[in-house]
């Protein structure tokens, strides 16, 4: 029975795959499940959808696990995903934000990748697409999309690891993303989950200067660190990616805001200090419950701030 | 099934502006074929840099000369992986 699936544990795509099916089965009152367009190596990409009706409502974006060996962010999203489901109908703060708004889900944001890493190279954070003149496969997707696209912070060997690609949205990961997003025209928040370091960072990473939205992203991040902090202790580090981290330009975040998504956020998960990215299953549970913390505060801050 | 033995992750924290220079020296050297999972970006944060078995006494020998502070953060990835391999496999029997 597919009610057996285990939460706390690392599945394969097509574990995770059928997970999505039975959600949108069991919960379809809220759940369905689209797909958005197909990797390079033509899998699926699949988003949940979280809609109690309504059409072109605003919408929340969520994402994780663009780099594909940073298992614990697939498995908190298919948590989470069974999280808003139940929640819906429980909890007040929920209910009126799914009443309101939806949700989109993607689970996987690099199947490919993370196939890879589940059969031939544990260490793969790349896309798998081939790189024309160079023995090298796959780009760092998160240096792929449209947002100072080839600046600091990304390579342009095909053979890095932060290779940010032949053009911004080369890789069809990127462009279904950016696709959908355009298509829908109504997302007012754009969130996306990655391991490991404990950060929660708004744009922007391709330059060094703050936002227009500065003052309340920063604010709303400092919110929804403590959020997090108030669960299991858990302290994440808020600021621009620039700032808090480095300088790194084609990323997802920076992208989303300046194509008119105030609320983009980036989340860098639990780290215990020991295993990297690398967490053993028995912290994913953890690691999801407060990183849900984080989430909600920020979904709930997008409900009640139409903009 | 590439396999990563003997392969270690250092921790390894800088104190000044000069010391992540230095690091973003050594994150130029692709002969080494380091993988870094955090990269050198300010003294405050602390970086995580895989390094191949046969490379791990250079890296050690050119962070030492330079007096930067470092830990092992893994001290054999394989061993990790092995473990992680058998979690995946004890909960796929308890799925079933």
């Amino acid at each position: 029975s597919s009610n057996s699936f285990n939460f706390g544990a690392y599945h394969t795509l097509d574990e995770i795959y059928a997970e999505l099916d039975h959600l949108a089965s069991q919960y379809s009152n809220i759940v369905s499940k689209l797909q958005i367009g197909e990797s390079y190596e033509k899998r699926p990409l699949y988003v949940l959808k979280f809609s109690t009706g309504g059409s072109n409502r605003p919408a929340i974006w969520l994402d994780a696990g663009i780099h594909s060996r940073e298992w614990v962010t697939q498995a908190s999203a298919i948590w989470i995903a069974k999280k808003i489901a139940t929640d819906y109908g429980q909890d007040p703060s929920i209910t009126s934000l799914l009443n309101k708004m939806d949700i989109f889900l993607l689970t996987v944001s690099n199947p490919d990748g993370y196939v890879f890493t589940h059969t031939t190279n544990r260490m793969w954070r790349k896309t798998r697409s081939k790189n024309k003149g160079s023995v090298c496969f796959g780009v760092d997707p998160n240096r792929n999309w449209d947002a100072g696209f080839g600046g600091p912070g990304a390579s342009k060997n095909p053979c890095s690891d932060s290779y940010h690609g032949p053009s911004a949205n080369s890789e069809v990961e990127v462009r279904s993303v950016v696709n959908f997003i355009k298509n829908h025209g109504n997302v007012r928040a754009f969130l996306t989950l990655h391991s490991y370091s404990q950060l929660l960072m708004y744009p922007y990473g391709y330059k060094c200067t703050e936002p227009a939205d500065y003052a309340e992203l920063d604010a709303l991040g400092r919110a929804a660190a403590s959020s997090i902090r108030s669960l299991y202790g858990t302290t994440f580090t808020v600021g621009s990616i620039c700032t808090t981290i480095y300088q790194a330009s084609g990323g997802s975040i920076d992208w989303s805001y300046d194509n008119g998504i105030k609320y983009s956020f980036a989340f860098e998960l639990r780290d215990t200090g020991n295993y990297g990215f690398l967490l053993p299953a028995s912290q994913i549970i953890p690691t999801a419950e407060e990183t849900w913390l984080g989430l909600k505060k920020i979904m709930e801050h997008v409900r009640d701030s139409p903009y | 099934l590439q396999t990563f033995v003997g392969h270690q992750v250092l921790r390894i924290k800088t104190r000044n502006e000069e010391e992540v220079k230095k690091l973003q020296l050594l994150e130029s050297l692709e002969h080494l074929e380091l993988d870094f999972w955090r990269n050198p970006s300010t003294p405050a944060h602390p970086v995580d840099v895989r390094v191949p078995a046969n490379n791990v006494q250079a890296v050690k020998a050119f962070l030492e000369s330079y007096g930067i502070e470092y830990s092992i953060l893994i001290e054999d990835l394989q061993v990790v992986l092995d473990q992680e391999k058998q979690d995946m496999e004890y909960n796929q029997q308890k799925d079933r």
